[in-house]
């Protein structure tokens, strides 16, 4: 089983279209081994990036320093995950 | 009847308890609901398509499917909710009942079962199917760039390790044949509705194009009187548009090939991401999500029942 110990999901809301097509241009980069939740499509919908633990740092540095706000929608992906499966395994017992 | 009712509809269930699920639905309506195999999956688990029905002879029907990117749980969790709603309140609700007197709803409650099964036992991140792609370590394509309608074009990828990958052809994906060939054979669908989540969307064809649709203006106004519906019970807002102005450029998607092949009622739903949370919405969560979608989905249904086409 995958497991997302450590992984980030951001929000970040753009606001010009220079920083959409930053965004952009880090979807088709591979190295990071970004999932993007919501693509950067508008100014008026946010973009949600699932980022691996080992690449944390290099992307928050890089919207820091572009100047991209951004914030930490789940800090532990697998947190949310274990929780989800013990409600399940709850539930399953019930 | 005990195990319909101790079933817990606000919480996640792994494939098997929902496939169960369903015969209990069945066998507690059996006036109203059947369950047809409309064909395996890849890893040939059966797809089931549960259609509400009272009677005459291939009906005008409406098509609803939740699930086809697997990892979005909440859809299909609104997806059982909703077709448990259709079978209790069939009778009792005076606007359901008419449309079940007229129409039939076939509902697809689980699109991706491979994907499913997988985000339970292997990676809860997954959306695409689990087909091999040959050549590639990759496995897996997106099902909604896989439907012929403008299939590889723009915002599809040609890449098997991409999440947006379209295949190798159009409805190469068995999961997505299996619907196109239920649809077509049945050749008298008026609707068809497919739910994702999420950011709170609904949305009408194209993907593929940024052009409008002959019907924009009536699928546009449908949609905000729909969305309005959902508003009203918590407050959860919507965007309502074209798929490709208000998110993407998306190919291959299975709106835009239903209304090309003249399904006119056609509409995608992005489901709520209220608290933040993304795909990993809390299952106390689930009831509100399926509840305020009902809403909307029951004024879709109630519209195409009353303009005939």
């Amino acid at each position: 089983e995958r497991l997302f110990v450590g992984e980030q999901v951001l929000r970040v809301n753009v606001e010009s279209e220079e920083q959409m097509q930053l965004l952009q241009a880090l979807e088709t980069q591979e190295e990071w081994e970004l999932d993007f939740w919501l693509h950067p499509v508008s100014t008026e919908l946010p973009v949600d990036i699932r980022v691996p633990r080992s690449s944390v740092s290099a992307v928050t540095e890089f919207l820091s320093a572009h100047g991209i706000p951004y914030s930490v929608i789940i800090n532990n992906l697998q947190e949310l995950l274990d929780e989800e499966k013990a409600e399940m395994m709850e539930n399953q017992m019930k | 009847e005990r195990s319909t009712r101790s079933f817990n509809f606000g919480s996640y269930h792994p494939i098997e308890t929902i496939y169960s699920w369903m015969d209990t639905l069945v066998a507690q309506h059996p006036k109203l609901v059947t369950k047809q195999e409309i064909g395996r999956s890849y890893e040939n688990r059966p797809m089931y398509v549960l259609k509400f029905s009272t009677g005459g002879n291939n009906r005008p029907a409406i098509w609803m499917d939740t699930g086809i990117h697997s990892r979005e749980w909440v859809s299909q969790a609104t997806g059982v909710w909703t077709a448990n709603k259709i079978a209790t309140d069939y009778g009792t609700d005076a606007s359901l009942t008419s449309l079940l007197n007229t129409m039939d709803i076939y509902m697809l409650l689980l699109a991706n079962p491979d994907g499913y099964a997988y985000t339970h036992s292997n990676d809860r991140m997954w959306r695409k199917t689990r087909s091999k792609n040959s050549g590639s370590v990759c496995r897996g394509v997106d099902p909604n760039r896989n439907w012929n309608a403008g299939f590889g074009g723009p915002g599809a990828s040609r890449n098997p390790c991409s999440d947006s990958y379209h295949g190798p052809s159009a409805h190469s994906e068995i999961e997505v044949k299996n619907v196109v060939d239920l649809v077509r054979n049945h050749g008298n669908f008026k609707s068809f509705i497919s739910v994702h989540a999420y950011s709170q969307l609904l949305m009408y064809p194209y993907g593929y194009s940024c052009k409008s649709v002959p019907h924009q203006s009536e699928l546009d106004s449908v949609g905000r009187a729909a969305v309005q519906k959902l508003t009203s019970l918590y407050g959860t807002r919507y965007k309502v548009g074209s798929i490709c102005n208000i998110i993407y450029q998306a190919s291959g998607g299975s709106i835009d090939w239903s209304y090309d092949i003249g399904i006119k009622y056609s509409f995608a739903f992005e489901l709520r991401d209220t608290g933040r949370y993304g795909f990993i919405l809390p299952a106390n969560q689930i009831i509100p999500t399926a509840s305020e979608t009902w809403l909307a989905l029951k004024h879709v249904m109630e519209y195409v029942r009353d303009h005939p086409y």
